[in-house]
């Protein structure tokens, strides 16, 4: 593992005399494979490799009989950093309702999210509504109102709708109505690069002003995740991201490229397919799981 | 542009090769074997553009492991389609069928997906839209009862083609994998070498882990061929080449599109050009 290497090119480079940055390398590039070989993405790592170089060659390591360990332990610490360091939670607004939307690539699992969002939220004694704003995707809407009915929570659905801003702003009308909260908007999954889908969400946001706009993410997203989640981020505008899929072994490197190129907090991780698998995210698990 | 359409191998260059590779999610590994190979073939043929001898090395990694998609090879062919969550397994057997359809064969579809929410239903509206038959239970039913049920009727209508739809399911999960292999055990008891073709279905955004996915899967089911999907995304794929490498278990058909009609054979030439582009 990544920790052995380490440790054998470490040992062998302070056999043979002081360690500096330039010898430091062939260290890094076992770092460097390892966060390439977790999907972390190429020109992330890039970065990434340069800013631990000159801490790699710090007292901690210098003075260390582990090096290798000293070295992971820097590294781990930098991962945990960059992903914002620590939990990061959905904030209620001063006037209600809260708005959510949901909104990422085709299957990564935004419908399911939507449903577990809503779970969360009447767990804590509040009455959330679902918005079936997928009227492209065939039983999307189905798909949502079977979740909704499985939880006894309010589920919005216009089988005769075809627009998602009209299907939006009918929903709002009836959650501030009867006092709904938080309102949260599933969509139907689009590619970044479909110009006239993202401007649907840019519209959309501008009618409905939603607080929290999500990003659902898969974990075992690759390179992609970085060109994806920046034009999500810079064309649409997100707050913040849920990971799904993580009861897989995929090690999530993805992750770390999302939260780079956004800047963005992770706030949650989908581990399964019931609505009870959304757990907060911890950064340092993350690191950990990252890092293999 | 890449510097390499002069014929030299420069650092500069094999740095920017490997990182187009890595970016298509190549993957660490299969990019340097990549790189290695197009050293050595340099060696012999420095007049040749390194992009041809690149584009060459690939190739010739995919073709050993290509194969097309033969429906015609049995009646009723049998077709099982497979893999992880949300990767598009149900819109492409809607299409495959509509494919099938307009070549004039007889096609069932069988709904194995009993667990998700409204999964029956998704398949039914393709299914109406292509009018296609399709054989379903109740939500919450045993998959392998309804494949059971869908080969009879296969078998009674004289049908050309049955493709069986299953629930996504992460290759980590033990029983829901055994699932797989009983509703497998129960095609092949019912007909003759069924499945005849066992597809697993790659999401194109995938990073490393769809080498793993393929890895189990084709270990404990088996599998005959690979459909990648969402490739009109900006997904390059790589993954591919490490799964022809390692497994030989060739791409078949590749998804472009959410409409009935995005469906494409994979074309190896086409792939390769894509990875540069
Ligand atoms: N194992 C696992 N499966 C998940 C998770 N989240 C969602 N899924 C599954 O992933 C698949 C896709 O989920 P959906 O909620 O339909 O995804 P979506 O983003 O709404 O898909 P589109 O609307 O088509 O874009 C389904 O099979 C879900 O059950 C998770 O955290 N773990
Ligand atoms: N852009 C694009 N989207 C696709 C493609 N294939 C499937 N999709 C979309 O991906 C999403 C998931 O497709 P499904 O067919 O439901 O995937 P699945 O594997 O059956 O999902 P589960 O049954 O939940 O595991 C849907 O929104 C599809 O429209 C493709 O080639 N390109
Ligand atoms: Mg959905
Ligand atoms: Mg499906």
């Amino acid at each position: 593992n990544l920790s052995d290497k380490l440790q054998g090119i470490l040992k062998r480079l302070r056999g043979q005399g002081k360690l500096t940055e330039k010898n430091i390398g062939e260290a890094l590039k076992e770092v460097r494979i390892a966060l390439l070989e977790a999907d972390v993405n190429y020109k992330v790592v890039k970065g990434f490799i340069e800013r631990i170089s000159s801490k790699a060659v710090g007292e901690e390591v210098l003075k260390s009989l582990t090096p290798g360990q000293q070295v992971i332990k820097i590294v781990h610490q930098e991962l945990i950093d960059l992903m914002g360091g620590h939990q990061s939670k959905i904030q209620m607004p001063p006037n209600p309702p809260l708005v959510i939307m949901m909104v990422g690539l085709q299957g990564s699992g935004k419908t399911t999210t939507a449903g577990k969002l809503a779970s969360m939220f009447k767990k804590d004694g509040r009455r959330p509504m679902l918005v079936a704003a997928d009227v492209q995707r065939p039983a999307a809407r189905d798909q949502l109102k079977v979740l909704a009915d499985s939880l006894g929570v309010d589920c919005f659905l216009d089988h005769s709708a075809d627009r998602a801003e009209r299907v939006c702003r009918d929903a709002f009308k009836i959650a501030e109505k009867n006092g709904m909260n938080p309102v949260i908007i599933d969509t139907a999954g689009r590619l970044h690069v479909d110009k006239e889908l993202m401007d649907e969400l840019v519209q959309i946001k501008k009618k409905i002003l939603p607080h929290e706009v999500i990003l659902v993410a898969d974990a075992m997203t690759g390179q992609d995740a970085v060109t994806m989640a920046q034009e999500f981020d810079q064309k649409v505008g997100i707050d913040s991201i849920i990971l799904t899929k993580m009861d897989g072994d995929a090690r999530g490197g993805a992750a770390l490229s999302i939260r780079e190129v956004t800047g963005k907090p992770v706030k949650f991780i989908g581990t399964g397919e019931k609505l009870d698998l959304l757990e907060p995210f911890f950064p340092d698990r993350m690191a950990s799981r990252i890092l293999g | 542009a890449l510097l390499w359409n002069r014929p030299n191998l420069s650092p500069e260059l094999i740095e920017e090769l490997e990182e187009t590779l890595i970016l298509a999610d190549c993957g660490v590994q299969t990019s340097s074997l990549i790189i290695t190979r197009l050293k050595e073939r340099y060696e012999n043929e420095r007049d040749v553009p390194s992009c041809d001898i690149l584009k060459a090395v690939i190739l010739e990694i995919l073709q050993k492991a290509y194969a097309p998609l033969n429906t015609a090879s049995f009646k009723p062919f049998v077709m099982m389609v497979l893999g992880v969550n949300g990767v598009g397994k149900t819109t492409t057997i809607a299409k495959m069928a509509n494919r099938l359809t307009d070549q004039g064969r007889h096609v069932i579809l069988i709904a194995g997906d009993t667990f998700r929410a409204a999964a029956i239903e998704q398949l039914q509206i393709w299914a109406d839209s292509i009018n296609v038959k399709l054989i379903k239970h109740q939500i919450g039913s045993d998959p392998s009862a309804v494949v059971f049920d869908g080969i009879q009727a296969a078998r009674t209508r004289g049908t050309d083609c049955v493709i069986v739809d299953t629930a996504g399911r992460l290759h980590t999960k033990k029983n829901l994998v055994a699932e797989l292999e009983k509703m497998k055990k129960v095609m092949g008891r019912e007909i003759q070498g069924a499945p005849h073709e066992t597809l697993l279905v790659l999401d194109a955004t995938t990073g490393q882990n769809a080498i793993q996915q393929a890895r189990e899967f084709h270990q404990k089911i088996g599998l005959t061929g690979i459909a990648l999907t969402k490739l009109d995304g900006t997904a390059k794929g790589g993954i591919i080449i490490s799964i022809a490498n390692e497994l030989s278990i060739p791409v078949k058909l590749i998804g472009i599109g959410e409409g009935i009609d995005d469906l494409r054979d994979f074309d190896p030439h086409l792939f390769v050009d894509a990875l540069f582009e």
